[in-house]
């Protein structure tokens, strides 16, 4: 499977809405300190389906909501989505795929998941524009390795955090592995 | 089960000692079972040479060194069981030129397999890559991405 | 004494805020005790808030940003109470162009009084110096100095 | 006062004597990961008086002791040498100075700190080369100003603990300063 694009809108420093494509290989982000880098990992995680703010730098989950600057006034929800395309040996694979729900205008071998999440504190997951549980979405990357494993995702200036683990704490390594 | 775990034990060893070698032009490492008879329970004890150097403790080993040694152990663990992304986010804040261009080599041979998002300031890194995207904030406090080409990061403020 | 902890907070929080501004080139800080009554026991927090953007939680800064911030309030102190060394290792690793400017210019100014020793991989860092020495390993494992010229430091491997 | 240089034997990577000189204003140090830097600020904690091989990255202080390389034989002994001239206006302010050991080719404003550690465990500081007290060397420092202050040394990667830090741990910024 292939991640197509994320789009970030109203999630943290992104106030208005955001694409990236994403192609094969390697992409590369630059930018000034403080401009959004790190909040693009922050959003991939989110729709990602973390549950933890601590996580995402927070310590209340409704500060991912763009909270306004000197430029731009707060926005009510926060929302991050995901398009991605599944390639058909991933079908072959998983006799008993989650069932998704059939769009029109989508192909059945692309999917697009997306998070929001309101001022309110309602919360709403969506597997191709129809409203879902996280349990859905959770599947889903289960069943396509989608799922967040511990080394797919290095935050910034966690580097250490192996080495300074106990070694008890690194055994992840070989259950991941295995 | 204590196979598979066994299995996938022995494989990582193997395959972080490449890929140190590899990141380290040279030296040797290995992790290993606190318990070797226990690889059900027992921890994983970290042990790392550089080129050139004396097996001590790992944390005299500079800044630099733990980095790569740590890039090591994730990077021989995605070979193992590869995930459809990978993203970094200034993972070679803390290496010099030379294991900076052993890291970008090593990022594109992954990158066959998987999609790479990599954050950096580091100019050679970013010469690794397939797409370029700067994010910018010319209105206060409003993150915005523009897609560019690597005659332009001097433009947006970058190394 | 109170008093003298009193005067200390009072001198900490304008220069802090002072010296925030100058490295951010704008925005604004302060350091605040958690409890107005108690300046014998009571703990500090931090406000940090960069240029153009809304004041939130310390935590939701970036890399940059909070490593600047913690320069600001380290400067803070050192200005107020000036040692006659300071030694950073690698303060700057983290911080874009414009930002390392900023703190090598700082660096430069708070050196009139006192003797810094700074280690970097950062080419605008190292233009900042006053002497340069260059380390290296030719024999594996074996370190010796080398005073540099800034035309040098290609051959010595850094940035 | 001022430090006029620092000459590390034997201590860590610094398998032969190395003597780097202090002038005034920035001086930079670079290098190659792993070359030895960052062991230059530890020879810098561990002549001022550091008591914790953990501050020096080690589990036991004898790690500080070159211990060989594919170059090298391990050595016996590390030591670390501290020169300081203190100027004038700092013996009128400090009424009661440490009494230095006079010594004939040394003049009495300039002051040369050993610390010296044996494979067998026996350390030995020196004061004009003269076996003295680890108290004495903590005495002339206090007196002299370079008792390493909080803010004095900057590890590398550890610039983030103040604000990580809880906030009853940030007291030393007001008490330093007071
Ligand atoms: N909910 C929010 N609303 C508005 N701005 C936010 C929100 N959450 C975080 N920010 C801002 O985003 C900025 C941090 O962005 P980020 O961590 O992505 O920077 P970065 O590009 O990774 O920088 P660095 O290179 O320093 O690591 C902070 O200045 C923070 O104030
Ligand atoms: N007692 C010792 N004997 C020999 N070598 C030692 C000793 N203690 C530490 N070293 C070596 O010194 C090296 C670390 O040096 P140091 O931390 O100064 O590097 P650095 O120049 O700061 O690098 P970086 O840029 O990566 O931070 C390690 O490779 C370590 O093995
Ligand atoms: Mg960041
Ligand atoms: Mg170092």
């Amino acid at each position: 499977m292939k991640i197509k694009e994320i789009e970030l809108n109203g999630f943290k420093s992104f106030s208005d809405r955001t694409v990236l494509s994403l192609h094969d290989g390697v992409t590369v982000i630059v930018g000034p300190n403080g401009c959004g880098k790190s909040n693009i990992v922050d959003a991939f995680r989110w729709v990602l389906g973390e549950q933890s703010a601590r996580s995402l730098r927070g310590e209340k989950m409704d500060e991912v909501i763009f909270q306004g600057s000197s430029s731009r006034k707060p926005k009510g929800m926060a929302e991050v989505t995901l398009s991605i395309s599944l390639t058909p040996p991933q079908s072959k694979d998983t006799g008993n795929a989650t069932e998704l729900p059939k769009d029109d205008d989508t192909a059945h071998d692309s999917v697009v998941v997306a998070r929001r999440l309101y001022r309110s504190g309602e919360s709403d997951y969506l597997l191709n524009k129809r409203s879902c549980r996280l349990k859905d979405i959770k599947d889903l990357f289960l069943d396509t390795g989608l799922d967040v494993k511990s080394y797919s995702i290095l935050d910034q200036g966690r580097i250490g955090e192996i080495l300074n683990a106990r070694p008890i704490d690194r055994r992840f390594l070989i259950e991941e592995v295995a | 089960t204590r196979r598979k775990l066994r299995e996938a034990y022995d494989a990582l060893r193997a395959k972080f000692a490449e890929v140190f070698t590899t990141l380290f032009g040279g030296g040797r490492a290995d992790v290993v079972l606190t318990d070797e008879e226990n690889v059900l329970e027992a921890g994983l004890d970290i042990i790392a040479q550089p080129p050139g150097k004396k097996l001590q403790n790992i944390n005299l080993l500079s800044g630099g060194e733990k980095a790569l040694t740590s890039l090591s152990l994730l990077f021989a663990g995605f070979l193992l069981k590869p995930s459809p992304l990978c993203i970094l986010d200034e993972a070679d804040a803390t290496l010099d030129e030379s294991n900076t261009t052993r890291f970008a080599q090593m990022i594109r041979e992954l990158a066959r397999d998987t999609q790479f998002v990599v954050i950096t300031h580091n100019r050679t890194t970013m010469e690794a890559a397939d797409n370029l995207y700067g994010i910018t904030m010319e209105e206060p406090g409003a993150s915005k991405t523009i897609s560019l080409q690597m005659s332009e990061i001097e433009a947006i403020g970058v190394a």
